[in-house]
């Protein structure tokens, strides 16, 4: 018997769950944040926010189609963690990294969060 | 995404999801 481990199947699943994202296929929820509106997959934001996960497993939200952040919450800190959630890239910006970590403290990604630190530490001079 | 220094994070990313609650 053998097993074939296709290596980078994780990554081309994610790509494509993006590519979705882009087409607004099967999308399922708005987020709303400030001003700015974000389609997104519920089961994408759930693996990988505490937050999302704890909103769509409650039978009362679950079935939500747009949820309205905090508005302490930085549209572009937002952006880029939702890009994270669809890339596996986190695009910090000097001027948007406190504006991200907050973000993702509110959306429950502790090992963001914890990356973060490590970097703003990393390049304190 | 050329361009930009990239540093390679090896460890977990995101949370786990529970088997069960």
């Amino acid at each position: 018997d053998s097993c074939i481990q296709f290596t980078r199947h994780a990554s081309d699943v994610l790509l494509n769950l993006n590519r979705l994202r882009s087409r607004d296929i099967l999308t399922d929820v708005t987020i709303l944040v400030s001003r700015q509106q974000f389609r997104a997959h519920k089961t994408v934001l759930m693996a990988c926010s505490g937050l999302f996960y704890t909103i769509f497993t409650d039978s009362l939200k679950c079935s939500l189609n747009a949820i309205s952040l905090d508005p302490k919450v930085d549209p572009e800190g937002f952006a880029i963690l939702l890009e994270f959630m669809y890339t596996s890239r986190l695009t910090l910006k000097e001027s948007l990294i406190m504006a991200i970590m907050n973000t993702a403290i509110y959306l429950q990604m502790d090992h963001v969060v914890d990356t973060c630190h490590r970097f703003i530490k990393s390049s304190d001079p | 995404y050329e361009g930009v220094n990239t540093i390679k994070e090896m460890g977990r990313s995101i949370h786990e999801i529970p088997r069960q609650e």
